[in-house]
């Protein structure tokens, strides 16, 4: 199984979007995949259907049975999506409570690498999605995660928050054996705009390393996508959005096997 | 002093915008504007050139000196913009931890209100731009506001995630006296898409009351506008986008005398 972290401080760069087509898509090519929504707002959540406030057993639930010394089997808490091959661990709003209960109590910061550890042989790909807000629930994603995708706006204010991201990375990054691997990916990138040229350009030039050599072009149709509940690769793997995350999906899956 | 927040859980839908947009136009008509910025991530704050890693004394300094028992004169932390008439209560990232070290002390949800208080001869109008995230910031702007504004895509998915900004809002009504007035501005509307004109007017008529009659259009400059640290509804008011905000403001100014 290999884990996946998609996350940004900053807020509509297009982390959900990006979890929901890797996703569909590693379903689509006969994987066992699991995406984990860890934003109290829930968009990953209600993307297929569910509603955060409901409180349907999900991540809050592991955190909840942490505290209270209880077990849990966490193949309990999973829920199946329409999509075959595609589940769903779901985020509820009293997750964004769990800072202020949690306070700096120790040990809360490995709950999600433990509960991917105990479901290793159900699944072959996770991809956790992470709110626009360092917290535990980051922490735990940043732990969990073998390999982390930073989706990044192709404009200039963006790439200026870019540097706190990768800040954090890296603070994270040394409490973990062997360091966390990353990769930038540019989203909404509008071709016919100067500013997008530039900021894409400065992008690959200070980042050279960690950047994706392609780029995730401005779509509407992602927009109507998230009307039918069915990620646009899977519904539309023709439209251009589509086809620029199955070169990402192709790019990523040839470097682990280098990693 | 009118003060007003721009507020939703959900991420990248124009709350920065909205609020460098409005605070422009309004020390351009000649007020005296403040704006203050309640993101760790420091969206507002790197906008006007200041780096929120740096720690310049801003909206984090209130609540330590609060936890601290020691008395602080809110117009020592109060910065200039290049903007004439406009300026600006930093944020920092170490309010990324404020939830988790206040846990739930009590009496931390009117620090905002009282500094605002203090300011009251200084200026005209003030303007919070929040987190996405429902935290002790976000529940700080909402008592400290006397109009709350809610910037929406004109998308399903940013509609679903409403319905739960607006059960926030209820709760935090209750315990205001005469309620916590809002108005649901559409955000990044593009005539073009199907999507977009059914999600307009599924927003129209389910929130009739409450949604301004006008809308935010889809306009690249905005982008453009963060590199040179004006906002557009001063570098070009005649853009689509400047317009727009000039027509909600003229409207907001004209309910502020009704309500
Ligand atoms: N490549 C793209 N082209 C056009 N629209 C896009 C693209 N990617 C995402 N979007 C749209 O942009 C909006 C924000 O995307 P998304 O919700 O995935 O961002 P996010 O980073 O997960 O936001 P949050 O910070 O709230 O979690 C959505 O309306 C989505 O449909
Ligand atoms: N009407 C618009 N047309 C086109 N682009 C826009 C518009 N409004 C905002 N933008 C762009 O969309 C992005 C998100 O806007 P902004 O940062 O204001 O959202 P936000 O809600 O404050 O995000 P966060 O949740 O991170 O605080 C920015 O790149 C901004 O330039
Ligand atoms: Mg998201
Ligand atoms: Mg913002």
């Amino acid at each position: 199984m290999i884990a996946w972290a998609v996350a940004n401080q900053k807020g509509g760069v297009g982390k959900t979007t990006t979890t929901v087509s890797l996703g569909g898509l590693q379903a689509k090519r006969g994987g066992r995949a699991l995406l984990v929504d860890l934003d109290p707002h829930g968009s990953l959540t209600s993307y297929f259907g569910y509603d955060p406030e409901e409180g349907v057993p999900g991540v809050y639930t592991l955190f909840q049975r942490r505290v209270q010394g209880k077990t849990l089997a966490p193949r309990d808490i999973v829920q199946s999506t329409r999509i075959e091959g595609l589940d769903l661990l779901c985020a509820s709003t009293a997750l964004a409570t769990l800072d202020r209960q949690l306070g700096n109590r120790d040990g809360m910061g490995l709950v999600l690498a433990q509960t991917l550890k105990a479901l290793e042989s159900d699944y072959d790909h996770v991809i956790m999605d992470c709110p626009p807000m360092l917290g535990v629930l980051m922490v735990n994603a940043l732990a969990a995660c073998e390999h982390l995708l930073i989706p990044v706006q192709t404009e200039f204010l963006a790439i200026k928050g870019l540097e706190r991201m990768l800040r954090t990375v890296s603070m994270v990054s040394r409490s973990r054996k062997g360091g966390l691997k990353h990769t930038i990916v540019p989203t909404m990138y509008d071709q016919r705009t100067r500013a997008a040229n530039e900021a894409l350009s400065h992008l690959r030039k200070t980042y050279a390393e960690q950047t994706w050599k392609g780029v995730i072009p401005v779509d509407t149709r992602f927009r109507e996508a998230s009307q039918q509940a069915t990620p646009l690769t899977l519904s539309r793997p023709g439209a251009r959005g589509s086809r620029a995350y199955a070169h990402l999906l192709d790019w990523l899956e040839g470097k682990m096997t280098q990693w």
